[in-house]
């Protein structure tokens, strides 16, 4: 999707900050 | 003495801890367990004294710990259930809880109204979607002219923001991810399911007498 075909909180979704799942890479 | 401290802070929490935990989380015991070694070895990342504090928690995100973040630092925040600025065990228990794949929607959509509520005001307001906006571009080298930004932000809030007060209270929080399932997508961790397989060395440190299933 191109980022103006989103709404706010997709886009903010998308922060690496939010993706938890890096967590467990260690 | 240096080792014998050092030794202490690896031992696994009291069973008492362990069973408490897993009965009031999703967590088997064996899983509290394994989220202990978890735990271990992001809250030694920088020092080793059995706390995660911001620096470890952004070391363990991002793999870089001078990377400052809205996004993690406010997950952090949120972690950090006793407000001391490092988050112990239990807090990071009970936390990595709600994204279990199995805790019901309700918690997981009442995590992330928080999440955003970035001034627990008990809403979520134009100008903290704008300023977390701001801050995912910047990460990301997205490029976004303002009135872009501003024509996503009304577009938003027309379909979240059902009474038009300019800012979003948790039912509208709800009726909005319930019309946009994937933005609870975040809230789900498909890997806390397989967490005694990913650290299988908790077997070896276990304190309870029977692993519980």
């Amino acid at each position: 999707d191109q980022p103006t075909a989103m709404n706010a909180f997709e886009l903010i979704s998308l922060s690496k900050g939010l993706n938890l799942e890096n967590l467990f890479d260690i | 003495m240096g080792c014998f401290v050092s030794r202490s802070r690896r031992k696994f929490p009291a069973q008492e801890k362990t069973v408490t935990l897993a009965a009031e989380t999703a967590f088997t015991v064996s899983e509290v367990e394994a989220l202990y070694e978890l735990f271990r070895s992001i809250s030694s990342s920088v020092i080793d004294d059995g706390l995660i504090n911001k620096e470890e928690f952004q070391l363990a995100i991002f793999k870089n710990k001078k990377k400052e973040n809205i996004f993690a630092t406010r997950i952090f925040d949120l972690f950090d259930v006793k407000k001391k600025g490092v988050i112990d065990f239990e807090d990071f228990v009970r936390s990595l809880n709600v994204f279990h794949p199995n805790v019901s929607l309700e918690d997981k959509i009442a995590f992330s109204f928080r999440l955003y509520d970035l001034r627990n005001t008990g809403f979520i307001e134009r100008a903290e979607v704008k300023e977390m906006l701001i801050a995912l571009l910047y990460e990301s080298d997205m490029k976004l002219a303002d009135d872009v930004i501003e024509t996503i932000l009304n577009k938003t809030f027309s379909e979240a923001d059902l009474n038009e007060d300019g800012k979003i209270d948790l039912e509208e929080w709800t009726n909005f991810v319930a019309k946009n399932p994937s933005l609870l997508k975040i809230m789900t961790l498909p890997y806390l399911r397989d967490i005694t397989t990913s650290f299988p060395s908790f077997i070896f440190n276990s304190n309870v007498d029977e692993v519980a299933a």
